[in-house]
């Protein structure tokens, strides 16, 4: 463990946690006998988060953490791995299922075909992996589903008028993690004999790249003070 | 040897 993979899946974390955290203030907010002003927004305008994103990293983890009861790491790895899971098939369900949270998706806007990012993935995990077994096959699968799986996000932040910082931070943090793993790929390469895995650095670094533009529209923002806003 | 691949990464 080094601390760019430590402060990368902090990070990783913080994204899930920021997620939880905006499901909740939807929750709390429709709970609420008077509509508040944040709160008519918040149910008004469409949470901004799309389901497709969310169903995809919940495939990513369920194909990737396979081994979770077959290869012990650690208890920080298992504790992590039981986090990622829990929270992103929870969150899915929150927005399909919960009485309220589901009202603030809009599925009209979520329109992105993920099912066309699933197919592709795995025909290339079946084709370049590092070792065609069952568990090789889907965590090679999980690496490049998730390098693609913040398009349909993307897409819905271009559609969204109004991006609360909620979501922004959310996606700035779900970009960073992978970024930060890229400088613990770096420290390990340069550390570690042997250690050599092209498929995860190069599914790693298109990952990053796909959130170029977001990072540039939200430094942007940040340094100019207003609201984040990504051009159609 | 034959080293079976474990993935430490998360």
């Amino acid at each position: 463990m080094n601390i760019f993979r430590l402060a990368g899946d902090m990070t990783h974390l913080m994204s899930v946690l920021v997620l939880l955290l905006k499901i909740h203030t939807i929750k709390s907010c429709a709970g609420k006998s008077y509509p508040c002003s944040l709160c008519f927004i918040l149910l008004e305008s469409s949470s901004g988060i799309s389901l497709k994103t969310q169903e995809l990293y919940a495939l990513v983890f369920a194909t990737r953490y396979l081994d979770i009861f077959t290869d012990f790491i650690s208890v920080y790895n298992t504790i992590m791995k039981l986090i990622f899971l829990g929270s992103s098939f929870s969150i899915v369900w929150y927005i399909r299922r919960h009485k309220i949270v589901r009202r603030s998706y809009d599925k009209d806007q979520d329109t992105f075909r993920h099912f066309f990012l699933v197919l592709p993935c795995l025909l290339l995990a079946l084709i370049i992996n590092e070792k065609f077994t069952f568990k090789e096959v889907l965590w090679t699968f999980s690496l490049y589903l998730e390098a693609v799986a913040i398009l349909p996000q993307l897409i819905l932040l271009q559609r969204t008028r109004n991006i609360d910082n909620l979501t922004g931070q959310y996606v700035f943090l779900l970009g960073a993690y992978r970024a930060l793993y890229i400088l613990n790929w770096i420290y390990r390469y340069f550390t570690e004999p042997h250690y050599v895995h092209w498929i995860t650095w190069i599914s790693g670094l298109v990952q990053t790249l796909l959130y170029a533009d977001f990072f540039y529209y939200y430094f942007s923002s940040l340094k100019n003070n207003v609201k984040l806003k990504l051009p159609a | 040897p034959l080293t079976v691949e474990v993935h430490d990464e998360l």
